[in-house]
């Protein structure tokens, strides 16, 4: 279950606050994941006390508006990928970037699909540089997007380009991976679907086995 | 002095065991700088977080209490999940109809999912004891829990240590760091951030708790 309280002493008006937030749940908690539960539970409350003395923010289009914005993002994804971070049994985090898309929704869901995927955080956990299980779990996104357009990329290693697979250095791959486990670090993959505009970030973590051991003993 | 040292020790030991680390904040970059204190770095803000006897093993802290000096904007984002705990439920209904409130209470050990209609009362008598004895409207007083589904909250153990709780709000450092412990479950690290930039001529704070290990593929709207 994830939960989270936000506070601010920004002044703002209540729609304009409620609307916000929502936008910043999409671009941090909305788009981590660890095992592809849902919990009963997940929630997040924010509360704005306006006592800053801060001018009243009440156009979501004011410069003001898109100061807070961006404040309310870097703090929900600082917390957001610090849960992903610490996800039962992992050993390091996964930033999933997808650039290319029509619009910024769509490279969301392909780079939340990649991070979900049990066959990728197993590979990764596996030190594996398995660029296929990648290019799948983008493919069955939902997302249509021409496979001639796929561009995959793990750290500053080429996996895939044009949608043909690269010759690379496995070893280099996966010492890349292995320094990430043992550090507990971020594995950062990048994926390009196309020319478009929409770009967005998932984060998740390699699956291993103390995922399993822990939640075979926490029963209801 | 032996013996009281190895006692103040114990207590200290005792003390730290039941904390957790702090989890690294890998903050994106932006015209802001990190100030510490969680939720209680913004201006109007108070937290605290003890142990209650909520949870089944361990004495880490298992409640947690966010409060504001005024009437706050409020906003909240929820889980789409049809089996929907009975806190969410609540908040859900109470932020609907009101835009301001007052009080966060948290608490860890077990989720209040799938306890039916005692639990939504348990949500219920929760808030309005909170109410009481910050002399608030019940409907001031938002609750989040985290932990087991299919049990109810261990509800004389919470209400019993509400007074405790109360008492312990601050607006320090040290609240909003007790308060993210508190409300972990399955987590080894805590999650709690703040940063400070200008607005408006103003400066403004925006801060943060969180805790999430497993069950972690959040749909909320």
């Amino acid at each position: 279950t994830l939960l989270g309280v936000i506070t601010t002493d920004a002044l703002v008006t209540s729609d304009l606050w409620r609307s916000m937030v929502l936008t910043a749940v999409n671009r941090s908690f909305n788009q981590i994941t660890v095992d592809g539960d849902t919990s009963t539970n997940d929630t997040v409350i924010a509360l704005a006390s306006g006592t800053s003395g801060s001018t009243r923010i009440s156009s979501l289009s004011s410069y003001e508006a898109r100061q807070l914005q961006a404040c309310l993002d870097a703090v929900m994804q600082g917390l957001a990928k610090s849960i992903a971070w610490d996800g039962e049994g992992a050993t390091c985090l996964i930033e999933v970037t997808v650039t290319g898309a029509n619009n910024e929704a769509e490279a969301a869901k392909i780079a939340r699909s990649v991070a979900s995927s049990s066959l990728t955080k197993a590979a990764i956990y596996g030190r594996d540089p398995n660029w296929g299980r990648i290019a799948c779990a983008a493919g069955y996104a939902g997302i249509p997007f021409h496979p001639n357009d796929l561009r995959i990329s793990l750290g500053d290693i080429i996996l895939m380009d044009k949608g043909q697979p690269l010759p690379f250095d496995r070893d280099a791959a996966s010492a890349y991976l292995r320094r990430a486990g043992e550090t507990h670090d971020t594995v950062k993959i990048c994926i390009g679907v196309g020319n478009g505009q929409g770009q967005g970030q998932a984060w998740g973590c390699d699956l291993s086995y103390d995922y399993v051991k822990i939640n075979a003993e926490y029963t209801t | 002095s032996s013996s009281s040292s190895s006692s103040s020790t114990i207590s200290i030991e005792d003390q730290s065991s039941n904390y957790i680390p702090a989890a690294p904040i890998l903050l994106p970059e932006g015209p802001w700088k990190q100030v510490p204190g969680g939720v209680t770095a913004a201006k109007g803000f108070n937290a605290a977080g003890m142990y209650g006897g909520l949870r089944a093993k361990g004495e880490k802290p298992d409640l947690a209490l966010v409060t504001c000096d005024v009437d706050a904007i409020s906003a909240g984002v929820f889980t789409t999940n049809v089996v929907a705990a009975a806190p969410v439920i609540y908040c859900r209904h109470t932020i609907d109809n009101s835009d301001t409130a007052r009080a966060v209470l948290i608490n860890a050990g077990q989720a209040n999912a799938a306890t039916g209609d005692a639990g939504y009362q348990d949500v219920i008598e929760c808030a309005t004891a909170v109410a009481k004895l910050l002399q608030l409207r019940p409907e001031d007083i938002l609750i989040e829990s985290t932990g087991v589904i299919g049990q109810r909250i261990k509800k004389e153990a919470l209400l019993n240590s509400l007074p405790e709780l109360v008492d312990s709000l601050s607006s320090t450092i040290k609240g909003a760091d007790n308060a993210a412990v508190a409300i972990t479950t399955t987590d080894i690290v805590s999650k709690s951030v703040a940063i400070e930039t200008e607005v408006g001529g103003s400066l403004i704070r925006v801060g943060g708790m969180a805790k999430g290990s497993g069950m972690i593929h959040p749909n909320m709207a």
